[in-house]
């Protein structure tokens, strides 16, 4: 038996808005530790990796580990149907081959559930290793989500470069080049407006603007994005999800072939 | 040209 109630059920709905583009069907994994997903691209380029821990729910039952195969897009339809302000519960018994969405408005005057077909998904679960950085940039989420936007309307690419100067995110393309440099600033209002570049060594890599800017659908779900870059490892693009864990995108670089 | 890595290139199966 799995029942879970979030009351904050709006913050479910930006998580499947923010992985619903890069993901069709997913394994939505149920433990004691909290409700996770892993998930590849079908190209295999971008893996995402998603935690909301059992604590940050108001109520989590989860009996026995519980994988749960959904398809994102029909997720969302019924997420949809739920109010801004409404709490969603998610209940599916062991062995079913169904996941309800319940959610109630907050005065408990409207109650509605929804059934959802589970299905089978055959996902290989990878292991993602502890790594050091060379270089961990934290950023306001709605500049780089501006920064990946712009970019594409020049280019397919943005090669990120760390050096002492700062974060340089550059791209090229038929009707020419553009860059944009970030340096750390800190002398900010707000903590969340703060730019802070860590470099232990300079680094630059190429990705591809496509994924980048399908991450920055999560924006909505944090200020502050943090991208981390190393030259042997897929960056990392995380996006914490307040008290309750992250989404973090891993997307694999070009090379020079 | 570029080549565009998998992320199985960087990380392995559980």
């Amino acid at each position: 038996m799995l029942e879970l109630r979030l009351v904050q059920g709006s913050l479910l709905k930006k998580v499947l808005d923010a992985i619903k583009e890069l993901v069709k069907d997913a394994n939505f994994d149920c433990s004691t530790t909290g409700f996770s997903l892993q998930a590849m691209d079908s190209s295999h380029v971008a893996l995402v990796s998603l935690l909301l821990r059992a604590e940050g729910f108001e109520h989590y039952r989860c009996d026995r580990n519980l994988s749960m195969g959904m398809n994102l897009d029909n997720m969302a339809k019924m997420l949809k149907c739920s109010g801004n302000d409404d709490i969603i519960t998610i209940k599916a018994d062991d062995g079913s081959d169904s996941v309800t969405f319940m959610f109630e408005s907050p005065t408990q005057d409207k109650i509605s559930d929804f059934e959802m077909k589970l299905m089978d998904i055959d996902s290989e679960h990878l292991g993602i290793p502890e790594a050091e950085y060379h270089a961990i940039i934290r950023m306001p989420s709605a500049e780089f989500a501006k920064i990946c936007r712009d970019l594409a309307s020049i280019g397919d690419t943005v090669v990120i470069s760390v050096s002492k100067e700062g974060v340089k995110f550059s791209t090229r393309g038929d009707i020419g080049a553009a860059n944009v440099v970030l340096r750390q600033n800190t002398t900010v209002d707000k903590p969340e407006e703060a730019t802070i570049i860590e470099m232990n060594e300079p680094v630059s890599l190429t990705f591809a603007l496509r994924y980048m800017n399908s991450f920055t659908k999560a924006t909505p779900l944090s200020n502050i994005v943090t991208i981390s870059l190393s030259s042997e490892l897929p960056v990392v693009v995380e996006y914490k999800i307040a008290e309750m864990g992250y989404i973090r995108f891993y997307l694999a670089p070009k090379i020079e072939e | 040209p570029c080549l565009q890595r998998k992320i199985m290139d960087y990380f392995k199966e559980d």
